[in-house]
């Protein structure tokens, strides 16, 4: 463990509080893709199957379960809980995720780590998550303007993965055996999909007051 | 030499 990885892990988990709390406080799904969500419910669901015979930590088992429990928990609640379900827009939150999920499965078939049926799922979850936020992305996109909790589940979500990055390059200089090229690959496109909503989200913060987001 | 160890990350 080193501080980059674990400022990632506290900043995954900030966005899960944000968007739980908008999402409960706030009664609105509005502006938040459900799609994304549903995307990182199988991201989750399929890279932890291992919870069950890969205990590395407690910190790890417990944090899996945490995911798990709060991506399937806000899936839930946008899908069937009132009023948040009536929030959701089916017709502005289309993104057509089969063309996100398909290719990475193929991809998980073909490029993975030890060619075991859990390696093929491992190396699909880890291709999905980097593609998982398109959805949402596109949502912001199309309502050019981000509310401001969204916006900072959005940045917090980006900080995490940007933030293994650095905990990549950490263990490959004090790690003489750690290779991973395929979350360093992912990692490396998930983190670039978020640099132009980064940059309007510092331009919109920057100074203190807290103008929307704008994207255009 | 470098090689894909077990998955100890989240």
């Amino acid at each position: 463990m080193n501080i980059f990885r674990f400022l990632g892990d506290m900043s995954h988990i900030l966005s899960f509080v944000i968007l739980l709390l908008k999402i409960t406080q706030g009664k609105s799904a509005a502006g938040i893709s459900l799609r994304t969500q549903e995307l990182y419910m199988i991201v989750f669901c399929s890279r932890y199957l291992d919870l069950f015979w890969n205990f590395s930590s407690l910190y790890n088992s417990f944090l899996k379960v945490v995911f798990i429990a709060c991506s399937s928990a806000i899936v839930y609640i946008i899908r069937f809980k009132s009023p948040q379900k009536d929030t959701w827009n089916p017709e502005l939150d289309n993104f057509p995720i089969q063309y996100l999920i398909g290719p990475c499965a193929v991809a998980g078939l073909l490029i993975n780590q030890d060619w075991t049926p859990f390696e093929m799922i491992w190396a699909f979850s880890i291709y999905l998550e980097a593609v998982a936020i398109l959805p949402q992305l596109f949502l912001l996109q199309k309502q050019g303007e981000v509310e401001n909790l969204t916006s900072h589940y959005v940045a917090a979500l980006g900080a995490y993965r940007g933030l293994y990055l650095m905990n990549w390059v950490y263990r490959y200089f004090t790690e003489d055996d750690y290779l991973q090229r395929i979350v360093w690959f992912a990692g490396t496109v998930q983190t670039g999909l978020y640099i132009d909503f980064f940059y309007h989200y510092y331009q919109s913060k920057r100074g203190g007051l807290s103008r929307p987001v704008k994207l255009p | 030499t470098r090689k894909p160890e077990k998955h100890d990350e989240l």
